[in-house]
């Protein structure tokens, strides 16, 4: 089985799952020739959630400024339509032949080629997610490229005004893609990294602090003040490159569905 | 056998709207 990225691609993806491999045995077992039933009602059904789910999709791509979502989204969209094609085709061979095998083998390509083509949407959707993160993320980074440049109480009061809103958010946010995670061991990544930030912010402030005071007062602690904020701000800087790492970190593979 | 081609168009359903939800979450 394919292990799902995130809880609510799992959550929607493995149901369909169990029940496409159940049905290929059933259908394997049912190779002697058994008659099917007429599916055209439950094809149409099939039918009309495509339908829906192609004009959502296009609607989105027409309005998203993610350049990588507009790209990746056609053709698992196309993927989805020419599977629902098949259920179709499949649904209307069993009505001229309850028997036809080729007919079976259409509703088993059709059933795995929705669940392919939905996989591939929900990962493009995942991923310009996990960009958006990202995004904060490096606006933490910029921010904190600029701690150098602070050599005032008032200079710092900006700083810490400016710099608390982006780190909350991506605190935020990270905590929150941590417990989609499926995988424990991204999971626990993050948490660590997190973690670390949350710890060192707060000391990161105290030293910008103390190298402003030590600054204006002058001597021989401007040197160790300043080295001390920027072990503290590589500290930091380093976390989130390795939270931007982890982030971008999937054991996701679509092949598994062919 | 019915049954289980049934069920399986149904989930197949269920999953197309649910992606789609999802589609619509994320978008807003």
């Amino acid at each position: 089985m394919p292990v799902f990225h995130t809880k609510t691609i799992e959550g929607i993806l493995e149901p369909v799952a169990l029940q496409v491999s159940k049905l290929v045995i059933l259908h394997e077992e049912a190779e002697d020739g058994n008659a099917m039933p007429d599916l055209s009602y439950a094809v149409h059904v099939v039918k009309n959630a495509v339908d829906n789910l192609v004009k959502v999709g296009y609607d989105t791509i027409n309005n998203s400024d993610d350049q990588l979502l507009k790209q990746d989204m056609p053709p698992a969209l196309q993927r989805v339509e020419e599977a629902s094609l098949y259920l179709i085709q499949a649904s209307d061979m069993l009505r001229a032949d309850p028997f036809s095998a080729p007919a079976r083998k259409k509703l088993i390509e059709g059933s795995r080629g929705i669940l392919g083509g939905t996989s591939a949407l929900l990962l493009a959707f995942d991923e310009s997610e996990v960009r958006k993160i990202l995004r904060i993320c490096k606006s933490v980074l910029e921010y904190l490229a600029i701690t150098e440049v602070v050599d005032s109480m008032d200079d710092l009061v900006t700083f810490v005004k400016n710099l608390s809103p982006v780190i909350t958010r991506m605190t935020k946010e990270v905590d929150s893609r941590e417990k989609e995670l499926t995988h424990q061991v991204h999971r626990e990544m993050l948490q660590r990294s997190l973690e670390q930030v949350k710890q060192l912010t707060p000391i990161l402030i105290s030293g910008i602090k103390i190298y402003v005071i030590s600054k204006q007062a002058g001597g021989p602690a401007v040197q160790d003040a300043q080295d001390n904020r920027d072990y503290t701000v590589q500290k930091v800087s380093n976390e989130i490159h390795e939270i931007i790492r982890v982030l971008q970190l999937t054991t996701y593979d679509e092949d598994e569905w062919d | 056998l019915r049954v289980g081609w049934e069920q399986l168009l149904t989930a197949i359903a269920r999953n197309i709207n649910e992606t789609e939800n999802q589609v619509l979450t994320r978008d807003a």
